[in-house]
């Protein structure tokens, strides 16, 4: 299995570091700051406080045995650039690395960055897409054709079981999953019927979902 | 047409400001801070100087006309609460507010805000899904239990059709469309068989997701 190690623990770095390790991968964590190091020190593998601009500490580290390294430093431009260059320079095979703005995002893959993130202007992107599109609780365009949606069960098929409401074939949409009180029902079965204030995560072509967004 | 106002232009906020305004919609950006005022000036209708925690300063923007306001302020998490407070005094239909985490934002749901976006955290998620599988080509959480996953099709399924591949059973998993070539099958038949190259877009619980991400 590969091993990861991911730099800069801010919002970004300490979520990937600890999705990697919940989904069962050894992750190493580095921060030069030493309550973040402290504060993630139960939440991955293995925890370090360095500064990986030093090229020592990156040998000490054993960084060129990772597979994957993420450079996650944020605000220190310049901090991000030298620990993308200096891994690029000991051979690790695929590295990530944070940029603040499309100029920062060209040096990096200059320098060596195999693949580049922009996590806020992405979400930015989204987000507005989101706002735009619907008034509904949530809205996430999972291609130019297929969009998921959630909505609150319209009356109009309230007491139906999900089989009796031919969502499918109606409005060739898809219920994935079913939100009711606390409790999320997924995938439902045909049988299951829907309730008042149930709350429905359907995906579907955007024509067939708008139809279903503008049922009373 | 609706009128939005974005609160803050860090990363997230510009890159939501600047997307609604490329999409044609009027956008009010606002940040305290002269120098990001400057370097906005040209990319929005309209740009203002002014600090968002200061109730006379939002009267006088007119804010309560606006039908969506986001607060984008990250750091200064008292400043990001102080003002989602005020706009939600004020009578705002829609508050979008940024959390640095969790906590921060269950604050902010319980003192008005809408809709809460953690950008860095679900990028994060995003990327760590993308890293572990190259089959994963997109990678979004629904919900705490519940996600949505793009890959090409492992070959262990190619030739077979849904029914056959048991999805739904073996893992909870839902394929609610094929992408297959310049084509997308939504949804698609149990009866539809699986091609090389083609890509699942499929939703489910969590650890069936991740099995079928690690699938050859
Ligand atoms: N040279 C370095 N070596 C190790 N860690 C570093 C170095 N420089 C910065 N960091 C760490 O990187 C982390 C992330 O950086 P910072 O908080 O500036 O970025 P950010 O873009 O605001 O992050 P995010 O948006 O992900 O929260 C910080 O915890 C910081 O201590
Ligand atoms: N009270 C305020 N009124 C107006 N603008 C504010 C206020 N407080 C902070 N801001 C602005 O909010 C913007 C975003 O805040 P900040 O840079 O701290 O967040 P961030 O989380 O690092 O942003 P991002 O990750 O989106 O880049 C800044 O440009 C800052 O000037």
């Amino acid at each position: 299995k590969r091993q990861f190690a991911v730099m800069g623990l801010g919002r970004f770095g300490s979520s990937v570091a600890q999705t990697l390790h919940e989904m069962g991968y050894e992750v190493l964590a580095i921060d030069q700051n030493e309550e973040r190091v402290q504060d993630f020190s139960d939440k991955v593998t293995h925890v370090v406080e360095a500064d990986t601009t030093d090229e020592d500490s990156l040998q000490a580290l054993g960084i060129r045995n990772f597979d994957v390294v993420v450079v996650a430093i944020g605000q220190n431009i310049q901090a991000n650039m030298l620990t993308t260059l200096q891994l690029k320079e000991m051979g690790v095979p695929y590295i990530v690395a944070k940029a603040q703005n499309a100029l920062h995002g060209k040096m990096l893959e200059k320098i060596g960055a195999d693949r580049v993130i922009y996590p806020e202007r992405d979400m930015g992107k989204r987000v507005a897409h989101n706002l735009v599109s619907t008034n509904v609780l949530e809205y996430i365009a999972l291609s130019p054709d297929l969009s998921m949606v959630e909505v609150t069960a319209p009356k109009a098929l309230v007491g139906k079981s999900l089989l009796e409401t031919n969502l499918r074939a109606k409005y060739a949409i898809n219920v994935l999953a079913i939100k009711r009180k606390d409790e999320i029902i997924v995938p439902p079965l045909p049988t299951e019927k829907i309730m008042l204030e149930d709350i429905l995560i359907v995906v579907g072509g955007n024509e067939g979902v708008q139809r279903l967004e503008e049922l009373e």
